[in-house]
């Protein structure tokens, strides 16, 4: 569960960048 | 009937030089209090129209006391302006409208005389000279903007009254095509001496633990990855697992602002819970319903155009 949730949220960060582009 | 009582509130301050982008803003922060002051009816006024930041209510048949009507005045006024206290204390942003909203002011105008309303399609309009006459009063020569002023036709030879300690009448008249109007007025801003703002909850993790940890670099400027990270609207673009986010209380973000999100295994109902800003760092908390989670983000500024964002999530 941990790296699970640890890699879900590093994901998310990393949808950030396409938004910044807009 | 034809007469009747005009109560008009304006609110004014707005700088005239925010910019294009913070027109928005300036725009949802009217919104918002010309809303607070239809709700802060309580003498039975109806509404005619809004008139940009003004609003025109009416009221057919005699006019209330005078004691009544200040109490209509001064429950609008310290609402509007408990609002932009709390609104200056917890707000997200920090454009100049959002920080210009705390010098906003309301001044109250209050007549009595002949009009008539008249309907075109669904709407409704009032005529008559003393509707123009009550326009007229907004454009005076009293120095501040905040007071309630009363036209000697209001009063009806009844006597002026202090109503509090500090209320100071003074007389004055405006030339209109009309003839003079005859009218006192009286300053208001000391009632926002009896005005307190409700204390910002405090943010508790002593009873939580630190469970996950990320954080990323981005190639943009700290206010641009704040109104990305922070608004709740854009939320379902990135958190993942998040499908819908829905606003519930506020249209401009602020601390206490809620919303629930749609998550792929049910619904949740965040709000957020603090926020500090400096220029170089920003920090805010979301809390779940329960307080059993508290997000929290931290974003720095590493160079114009490169900021770090953080988020650390707490469980109990």
């Amino acid at each position: 569960g941990q790296k699970k949730m640890e890699a879900t949220l590093k994901k998310s960060l990393e949808n950030i960048i396409p938004l910044l582009e807009k | 009937e034809t007469k009747g009582l005009l109560f008009i509130p304006d609110i004014s301050g707005f700088s005239r030089f925010v910019t294009e982008s913070e027109i928005n803003h300036s725009r949802m922060i009217i919104q918002e209090l010309l809303e607070l002051l239809i709700n802060a009816n309580q003498i039975g006024l109806e509404v005619s129209e809004i008139e940009g930041d003004a609003i025109l209510f009416y009221k057919f048949g005699e006019p209330p006391q005078l004691k009544e009507l200040y109490k209509q005045v001064e429950k609008m006024f310290c609402q509007f302006h408990k609002n932009l206290m709390a609104y200056d204390r917890r707000k997200y942003c920090q454009c100049k409208a959002c920080i210009s909203a705390a010098n906003l002011s309301l001044k109250v105008i209050t007549h009595y005389g002949e009009f008539t309303e008249y309907h075109v399609k669904n709407f409704s309009k009032l005529i008559g000279k003393d509707v123009i006459v009550a326009h007229q009063l907004l454009k005076n020569d009293i120095a501040q903007h905040e007071y309630w002023l009363v036209t000697k036709d209001l009063l009806h030879n009844h006597p002026l009254a202090d109503f509090t300690g500090w209320m100071n009448w003074n007389d004055s008249i405006k030339q209109t095509e009309s003839g003079d109007i005859h009218f006192h007025y009286t300053q208001l801003s000391e009632l926002k001496n009896e005005i307190h703002d409700d204390p910002l909850p405090p943010l508790n993790l002593s009873d939580k633990r630190k469970i996950l940890s990320a954080s990323s670099l981005y190639e943009t400027d700290i206010i641009t990855l704040f109104h990305i990270a922070g608004a709740f609207e854009y939320r379902h673009l990135w958190w993942e697992g998040v499908e819908k986010v829905e606003e519930i209380n506020h249209s401009l973000p602020r601390v206490g602002m809620q919303s629930i999100w749609t998550l792929n295994n049910g619904k949740m109902l965040y709000y957020s819970s603090s926020y500090s800003y400096t220029d170089d760092k920003v920090e805010f908390t979301e809390t779940d319903e329960k307080g059993d989670q508290v997000t929290y983000f931290t974003l720095v500024k590493i160079a114009d155009n490169k900021a770090k964002l953080i988020i650390d999530v707490y469980k109990t």
